[in-house]
């Protein structure tokens, strides 16, 4: 990473001068909040908008003409935005590109903000191309998350981020000890390899639910068990279904006939809400980014769902089969992973599939290894609280490499 | 010598994002020793083939959509 500058202050105000016109502005809006919110959970920043007035960053968009802004553009491609360092603060972004969210087509607003603001916050290019601060656009990515580069980066500039202002998901990171649950209930053994549900959520984490409990799994282990309403309040444990949409930021639970929907860890007003166009008991339950809907799961059938767009559900449930050749019908989990796959679990199995949504060759495979990290013997007895000692095998670089690598020593 | 279409936009290019800098005083063309080393700086951040020479693949690269920052990776025009 390269330094340009500094605020010397860490509480910024902003203000959104335009929008550009090939985004509904709600969507602009969040992609813009959003880019934000990357600098800010890696770093003692905070940024409040304002609508009138002054403000330190200011975002707007313009074409070849602009009356406060030397630096004219160039029509669609090429130069995308360019920003002023520290302590100026304009970000400005061609309106003649064809800005997007949510899918691979043209420029995705929300990634090239956050670039921008890297600039405004005192960020040079970065060597890694990777990086987000890298100065060629790497193009739509479904999960997209702040490269170690842009982290260290701004963490420089502006230190880390500081226990106080941590928010729910960092406690993720520092358990305070094991979790004590309010109610004798079991604590789940993740090496079982059973689930009640599977989450790619907020920041490219995956959520694994079991139970009263939650975990998350990364590429080097287990994250410690927590009682789901520990994270989100007001949810109940023992749950049908878990979904995160990247294009809403709306995280969806199902239950017997009710949905919870939760923004991050805060519930959104007006939740539960009885579930009444399709049938209560899910499944599993998944988030396509191919076509940015959500699918549900029940028995043998699915139903498609917008979230943005009343859906005729009337012509469904659909055969799963049809859709997404090779799974099991009443899977217990379904997902897109980072990896652009889509993964169904049922039982201790699970099925990957191509992009084609087809199983691929050499499923379905063992759960508790491939995912949790499980060696061959670990008992799968219910283990009482705090005696959970996931065997994580050695720390590989990244999940799908366990998969791999774990299958290849099992045949 | 004089420079073809392609070679004058490259030249452009790089100027824009810092990997040449236009001499302070004097004549503005440049000497070829510093276009070339200007476009193996280019070339190495962009993880190409280092050859000094405006290939395909380095063209291709110059068309990609970016920012329009300049790029601190030659050390020379840094320093």
């Amino acid at each position: 990473y390269l330094l340009l500058g500094r605020w010397r202050k860490k509480h910024l105000t902003f203000r959104i001068l335009n929008l550009p016109s090939t985004l509904p502005p709600h969507i602009a809006r969040a992609a813009l909040l959003r880019a934000f919110k990357y600098w800010s959970s890696v770093a003692p920043l905070t940024f409040r908008e304002v609508q009138t007035g002054w403000a330190d960053i200011r975002l707007s968009f313009h074409g070849h003409q602009s009356p406060y802004c030397s630096n004219t553009f160039d029509g669609p491609g090429r130069v995308l935005a360019h920003a002023d360092i520290p302590e100026l603060g304009s970000v400005h972004f061609d309106e003649d590109e064809l800005w997007t969210e949510g899918t691979y087509r043209g420029v995705n607003l929300r990634i090239i903000a956050a670039h921008e603001l890297g600039h405004a916050l005192g960020l040079g290019h970065s060597r890694y191309t990777q990086a987000l601060m890298a100065p060629v656009y790497a193009g739509y990515r479904p999960y997209f998350q702040l490269h170690p580069d842009d982290v260290a980066g701004i963490q420089d500039l502006y230190g880390k981020k500081n226990p106080e202002t941590r928010n729910e998901e960092e406690e993720m990171k520092v358990p305070t000890g094991p979790p004590v649950p309010r109610e004798p209930s079991p604590m789940p053994n993740p090496c079982s390899g059973e689930l009640d549900a599977m989450m790619l959520g907020p920041h490219g984490k995956t959520y694994a639910f079991k139970g009263d409990y939650v975990w998350t799994v990364t590429d080097s282990g287990l994250g410690p068990l927590f009682l789901v309403s520990d994270l989100w309040e007001g949810l109940p444990g023992k749950l049908d279904a878990a979904v995160y949409s990247p294009r809403t930021q709306w995280i969806h639970f199902f239950k017997g006939d009710k949905v919870w929907r939760y923004i991050n860890f805060k519930m959104s007003p007006g939740f539960p809400k009885k579930l009444n166009k399709v049938e209560p008991n899910l499944d599993a339950a998944l988030y396509w980014p191919v076509n940015q809907k959500v699918f549900l799961f029940k028995g043998s059938g699915y139903w498609q769902w917008d979230e943005l767009a009343p859906t005729d559900f009337s012509r469904y449930p659909k055969p799963i089969k049809e859709l997404f050749t090779g799974v099991p019908n009443q899977p217990s989990a379904a997902m897109s992973w980072r990896d652009g796959r889509v993964y169904f679990f049922k039982g201790k199995k699970y099925w990957r599939l191509n992009r084609q949504l087809r199983v691929e060759k050499g499923y379905p495979r063992n759960t508790a290894h491939s995912w949790m990290h499980c060696h061959p013997h670990t008992p799968s007895t219910t283990a009482s609280a705090g005696d959970i000692t996931p065997l994580a095998t050695d720390a590989l670089s990244n999940t799908d490499t366990v998969l791999d690598v774990t299958s290849s020593v099992t045949d | 010598r004089a420079l073809g279409p392609a070679e004058e936009s490259a030249v452009d290019y790089l100027l824009q994002y810092g990997y040449l800098q236009k001499p302070l005083e004097g004549p503005d063309n440049f000497r070829p020793e510093d276009v070339t080393e200007a476009l193996r700086a280019f070339q190495e951040a962009s993880e190409l083939p280092v050859s000094g020479q405006l290939d395909d693949a380095t063209r291709a690269r110059m068309r990609q959509p970016r920012c329009g920052l300049e790029d601190p990776f030659n050390q020379k025009t840094l320093r």
